[in-house]
């Protein structure tokens, strides 16, 4: 049930671009990315492959981003997978399958190469099955340190290389939800099952969907705030389980605290709001009652789940509480007010600012306004030309089409057509009530509700 | 809802997170976009990768099975002007009308509704136990004129805000709802003339409830679906 893609580090979008003119252009083979991998696998020559997910076609490579004259590019038809040996700067096990590009040993002395007999004759010679390459740290002779190699140095036979084990190499804080590392075992040393895969076990965490989670390849991940990183198995019967990962000894500052108010999703908020909306009190989340949860103060010592406040321990919407309501079990509690997530206005305008010429050039978010007689990143429907009496200069805001929100541009972020401006209405700007003059108007096309038409009872 | 009872309200739809949790409520006002509040999201630039409206159904959770049940993905957030509390949601693809799903008029613009105006809420959020929150829940309030609204409301109103006048049986949105639409019948026409937003509880029957005055800002929504 393991899939031979466990092996490898996918990277979307990107293409390994490689300089060296002696080497063929690799032959191109049709597949499916796992069938790709078993040929590569099996391959002594191959570390890395390209897949084209729409033509399904494959191109095997015998290097890596860490060769040299090699370096990684966008290109949005090919995701590139490469060997984890040669990518990991850390190691498994006693690291025989080390294949990084340490060439000093934990002294800091220089390997010698082991093509190399001087300064010290031996009998590791490379050879295309034992890895050994360069002067790279390797471990031939499962030694249980770990990889190590002949130093330069005539009077130093040879020396460790000091690397980490994976599982020490990154530590995780508070409930390892930030946990970025490689490894990709559980701590019963059972391997993981890739995040883009759905066998053995079908999951709802697909990295597309959750893509701020970090879901690569294998690797221990928290997506869903558990207690601890974790993985689902490449054993059948085993679901998921809990990775060994060392904690850090430094907590880490926790960002954007606020008490009057929520930013984002919450996740900082340390207030003391504790009733729902709907007037229903919190529970208590050292309680197990009326609901039982995990949520418990001990095992997310982060979260600061005091008393029964509202809190955001599992990155939901906003943050939420456990009701003292049986059969209400959670409240988000979106009573709390949103902080403000505005710049500062440095400039004010009049009415609605279609006379405004002032140099405003960022909109209320700090996004820089696009150039008016620009076309990228967004084409303009007003520029100029459209509008040469509004005074169009440089990317400055202006309101050509008198917006009654006030002045506004094109922004330079692709996501973000247009927005308003840091400026805002000057004191005593006087601009008519919109109720003064509430006059009928008559509605036509939609929003009729054929059953409504008859007047039908419910 | 709070105070309410099931019906239908084919615009009204439910927003749906990664893991297809039902947080919040908007309006369908083009077959591709939607509006709700500010409040229900992180943040302006939010990556709503997963997130998904669901529409054409009475249920909050349908059976897999459910013939007119619509669910499409979200594909970008626009916030409105700051004041505004709004935000525009762009779907991957259009909705598609039918008996189940419908788009509801927006007002033309600074229209007023007039006091009096039978208008209704509608939502799949908290019913505190005066319905059944399995499914879609709408009530009725009526409009409450702006200088009554101002007065109950001690000089704190805003031109922004729309009010509609307690009711003594304590009828209204709650948490889940936010978002959701306050609609009006006016003239043969369902209008999109409030957006519910939080407050500090719900269903208050001594206060007025708060709305967006969506007619304030039909321009820039406008401009949005335009751009």
């Amino acid at each position: 049930h393991r899939s031979p893609l466990n092996d490898f580090q996918r990277l979307r979008a990107t293409e390994l671009l490689a300089a060296p003119a002696d080497l063929p252009p690799p032959l191109l083979e049709r597949g499916s990315a796992e069938q790709c991998a078993q040929r590569c696998a099996t391959s002594l020559a191959c570390r890395a492959f390209h897949h084209d997910r729409q033509s399904q076609l494959c191109q095997l490579l015998p290097w890596t981003q860490h060769s040299p004259h090699v370096q990684l590019q966008k290109n949005i038809h090919y995701d590139l997978y490469q060997k984890k040996d040669y990518l990991r700067d850390c190691i498994v096990a006693d690291g025989t399958n080390y294949r990084g590009t340490r060439a000093t040993t934990e002294k800091g002395l220089r390997c010698q190469q082991w093509q190399a007999t001087t300064p010290h004759d031996h009998r590791f010679l490379p050879s295309p099955h034992n890895g050994l390459e360069g002067n790279y740290c390797r471990n031939p002779d499962r030694d249980k340190r770990g990889p190590w190699c002949y130093t330069v140095d005539a009077n130093i036979r040879h020396q460790s290389c000091g690397i980490k084990k994976c599982e020490d190499a990154i530590c995780m804080t508070c409930n390892g939800e930030e946990y970025r590392g490689t490894v990709d075992r559980t701590e019963s040393g059972i391997e993981c099952q890739r995040w883009d895969l759905q066998h053995p076990h079908k999951h709802p965490y697909h990295p597309d969907k959750y893509p701020d989670k970090g879901l690569d390849d294998n690797y221990c991940r928290n997506p869903d705030s558990s207690e601890r990183p974790w993985c689902y198995t490449t054993d059948p019967r085993r679901e998921r389980e809990y990775c060994r990962i060392r904690l850090c000894k430094k907590r880490s500052r926790p960002l954007n605290i606020t008490t009057s108010c929520f930013r984002g999703k919450g996740e900082g908020y340390r207030g003391r709001v504790n009733v729902t909306v709907s007037g229903i009190p919190c529970q208590r989340w050292d309680t197990q009652t009326p609901h039982r949860h995990h949520f418990t103060p001990e095992k997310y010592p982060c979260k600061d789940l005091q008393e029964n406040y509202c809190r955001n321990p599992d990155g939901s919407e906003a943050p939420w509480c456990f009701t003292t309501h049986p059969t209400i079990r959670v409240a988000f509690c979106f009573h709390i007010r949103r902080c403000p997530d505005e710049l500062g206005a440095q400039e004010c305008y009049h009415g609605h600012g279609e006379r405004y010429h002032g140099h405003i050039s960022k909109t209320r978010k700090g996004i820089t306004c696009q150039p008016w007689a620009a076309q990228a990143p967004h084409v303009p429907q007003i520029s100029p030309a459209t509008h040469p009496e509004a005074h169009l200069e440089e990317n400055y805001c202006r309101n050509p089409d008198n917006d009654s929100h006030g002045p506004w541009c094109y922004t330079m972020d692709p996501r973000t057509p247009f927005d308003y401006c840091a400026i805002k209405p000057c004191s005593g700007s006087v601009v008519p009530s919109i109720l003064e003059n509430a006059d009928a108007v008559v509605f036509e096309q939609c929003g009729r509700r054929d059953e409504r038409l008859q007047l039908k009872g419910r | 809802i709070v105070g309410g009872q099931p019906g239908n309200s084919p615009w009204t739809v439910s927003i749906r997170n990664r893991a297809s949790v039902h947080f919040c409520g908007g309006s369908l006002v083009n077959e591709q976009w939607v509006i709700s509040t500010r409040q229900c999201f992180s943040s302006c630039d939010a990556n709503l990768t997963g997130y998904k409206v669901q529409l054409g159904t009475l249920f909050k959770d349908p059976s897999p099975g459910d013939p007119d049940e619509q669910t499409i993905p979200i594909t970008r957030i626009v916030c409105g002007p700051s004041e505004s509390q709004l935000v525009m949601l762009k779907l991957a693809r259009p909705a598609s009308l039918n008996r189940r799903v419908a788009l509801i008029c927006l007002p033309p613009e600074r229209y007023v509704v007039p006091m009096g105006t039978i208008c209704e809420i509608a939502g799949w959020g908290e019913t505190r136990g005066t319905a059944d929150s399995s499914v879609l829940n709408v009530a009725r309030l009526p409009v409450l004129s702006h200088s009554e609204c101002n007065k109950a409301l001690h000089g704190r109103l805003k031109e922004s805000e729309l009010c509609t006048a307690p009711l003594r049986a304590g009828v209204g949105a709650c948490e889940g709802d936010y978002g959701g639409p306050l609609a009006c019948l006016t003239a043969d026409c369902w209008v999109l003339e409030g957006v519910i937003t939080p407050s500090r509880v719900c269903a208050r029957t001594d206060q007025p409830a708060l709305f967006i005055r969506v007619s304030l800002y039909v321009d820039w929504i406008h401009k949005v679906m335009k751009m």
